[in-house]
């Protein structure tokens, strides 16, 4: 499964 | 998404229309420090590297360009447009902000979550906008009285910030693998420089009068 995004916040 | 967190981006957003408002209004930027403004700028252009390589939602990416472009046209207009740089109150806004810059690059090689060129950039960007709100609370401060606009952006701007922190409190508790210390920590502090300002907006709130801060 992709890992979530670690920058995925503005 | 969760609710505080596009609250919070909603809040960021207002406040950045209610200074273009001001701005396009008004025909002037009394109360606004230059400085402060020039910081965001270069916060949204040091984090946004990733708009090309990562893509995460159009609603991020849109985000994203609206907030380089606000800053920088906020930026533009302060400095260039004839009206609006008149009104600009520059012996009040003597704050040596590159210094702010100089540090935060250097905390960001020190202090990141990867040695790669854009999460060096990415953690600058989080410390150098923990800090660059401070030049404006300085010319604030040193100018006394608030207009109600300058009071409202800079009431949203915080607002903005205290959502996050109810956002990472949420993410904490609902996701699995949520560990961004570098952006809470860097984002209590900047809370917390908001902590004295809000004081007194609440205080000018309650009692129904003009915002004023003390020397």
């Amino acid at each position: 499964k992709e890992q979530p995004h670690a920058h995925d916040e503005l | 998404m969760n609710a505080f967190r596009l609250a919070g981006d909603i809040t960021h957003l207002i406040s950045i229309l209610v200074l273009l408002l001001k701005i396009y209004a008004t025909k002037s930027c009394s109360g606004i420090s230059l400085k402060t403004q020039e910081l965001y700028a270069v916060v949204f252009l040091a984090r946004y590297l990733d708009l090309f390589t990562d893509f995460i939602s159009v609603y991020n990416s849109v985000m994203k360009v609206v907030f380089i472009l606000s800053s920088v046209a906020i930026v533009w207009c302060m400095r260039r447009h004839r009206a609006v740089k008149r009104s600009y109150d520059k012996e009040l806004d003597t704050f040596r902000h590159y210094y702010l810059v100089g540090a935060c690059f250097v905390f960001a090689l020190l202090v990141h979550e990867k040695f790669t060129f854009q999460e060096v950039f990415w953690a600058f960007s989080i410390y150098l906008e923990a800090v660059a709100i401070i030049p404006q609370l300085v010319l604030l401060q040193r100018s006394g009285n608030v207009d109600n606009l300058t009071g409202q952006y800079v009431f949203f701007l915080g607002a903005y910030r205290a959502l996050y922190i109810l956002n990472w409190i949420y993410r904490y508790f609902t996701e699995a693998k949520f560990s961004r210390w570098i952006a809470c920590i860097s984002g209590l502090v900047q809370t917390a420089l908001y902590a004295d300002f809000f004081y007194y907006y609440f205080l000018s709130w309650k009692n129904n009068a003009k915002l004023n801060l003390p020397a």
